[in-house]
């Protein structure tokens, strides 16, 4: 009886530990959030709480794909025709969903959740503007925008990262708008573009924009999960060149990006990458934990949050091939890709 | 999941936004 006891007690021990140290760690985290609210109601600025080193580390060790993938065929199964729309009811509710824009209203029409997710809308329920020059690619909201400044870009106010870790370093050849005559570099062998010494850093701005007279802007929109996951072309551009980063899925959402610095230079994204009529533009899709696939409508040699894959790597690829010196034309507001479950 | 743009544009390019506006696809991003 004496050692069952203590076997038990050992045994629980540690169980005990991390409810501590977590309720601890999550007390210490309310108390902090308390107390920047405070402080906002007294009318002071509080500057952004950024996670440390050990907590990013912490977080980015969780199995984040493996669990994002198990997501995804977990919402391939195809549900009994009685059980959608108790299932599908239910997701609407949670995330507020208006399927009365959806193409197919009829919840029996999707065969599974990943389908639903994917649903097009009417034609008429999104009318693209056609005054502007730049309109939104997706349904969403706008976390930031404006110039960047010295190669950093605002993830949300205050909080940012590096423009060279997140586009990868200037690739070779002429058919791309970063310009540069670089020794060619093996598709994949890419390192860290942090690798860049700091002066690199400006030129690499200075670079991207090929116009005298222009500047860099920048625009984030986050989706919720509630939103129509499919995205268009922002304007009338050449698409030239993609460069898919393998990485993370940690969550997307506002309060991870004002937490988590360079957050989407962590995770996984494709950058597609060409010109418009005033020179260099980019579209980034940059995957979660619920949304790890991304698609590109006119590029089946992607494939995102695949099993295996080297921290750190990039795939190039180039739209621009001897038969076609052009890239993909993009009209604003055509279909482009799609993001989806797992 | 996150839809990044960056792109060049003239000075006088302008924003027609608020941060943290729900916007969705169509809708006027910016011009010039």
């Amino acid at each position: 009886f004496h050692t069952a006891a203590t076997r038990t007690l050992f045994r629980l021990r540690p169980f005990y530990f991390l409810v501590a140290t977590g309720g601890g760690y999550v007390g210490y985290r309310q108390y902090e959030k308390y107390r920047d609210r405070e402080l906002e109601r007294l009318g002071l600025e509080v500057p952004p709480r950024l996670a440390g080193e050990w907590e990013v580390a912490l977080y980015k060790s969780v199995p984040t794909r493996l669990l994002s993938r198990a997501w995804g065929r977990l919402n391939q199964v195809e549900l009994p025709t009685w059980l959608r729309k108790p299932v599908y009811s239910l997701y609407i509710w949670t995330f507020g969903v208006n399927m009365k824009e959806a193409a197919v209203e009829d919840l029996d029409h999707y065969r599974n959740l990943s389908e639903f997710f994917s649903r097009k809308l009417k034609p008429q329920a999104r009318p693209v503007c056609g005054l502007h020059s730049v309109i939104s690619p997706s349904d969403g909201k706008i976390l930031n925008f404006g110039q960047v400044q010295n190669c950093e870009v605002e993830q949300v106010k205050g909080v940012t990262y590096s423009l060279e870790s997140f586009l990868g370093p200037r690739t070779p050849g002429d058919e791309l708008p970063f310009g540069s005559q670089e020794p060619a570099r093996e598709a994949g062998q890419g390192e860290p573009a942090g690798a860049a010494q700091a002066p690199a850093h400006c030129s690499f701005q200075n670079q991207l924009v090929t116009k005298e007279g222009n500047e860099l802007y920048h625009c984030v929109i986050y989706l919720a999960p509630g939103d129509y996951h499919c995205f268009h072309s922002p304007t009338d551009w050449r698409v030239a060149h993609r460069r898919h980063f393998p990485g993370s899925l940690m969550s997307v959402n506002p309060g991870i990006a004002r937490w988590i610095k360079e957050l989407f230079c962590h995770n996984e994204r494709v950058v597609l990458t060409g010109d418009w009529k005033h020179g260099f533009f980019s579209l980034t899709a940059v995957g979660a934990t619920n949304v790890g696939s991304i698609r590109i409508y006119f590029d089946r040699e992607l494939h995102t949050n695949s099993p295996m894959y080297s921290k750190g790597s990039y795939n190039d690829f180039s739209y621009i091939s001897h038969s076609n010196k052009e890239g993909i034309p993009m009209r604003k507001g055509e279909h482009l890709g799609e993001f989806n479950l797992g | 999941s996150t839809i990044v743009l960056i792109f060049e544009a003239p000075k006088d390019f302008n924003f027609h936004l608020k941060p943290g506006q729900k916007i969705r696809f169509g809708e006027a991003l910016g011009s010039l």
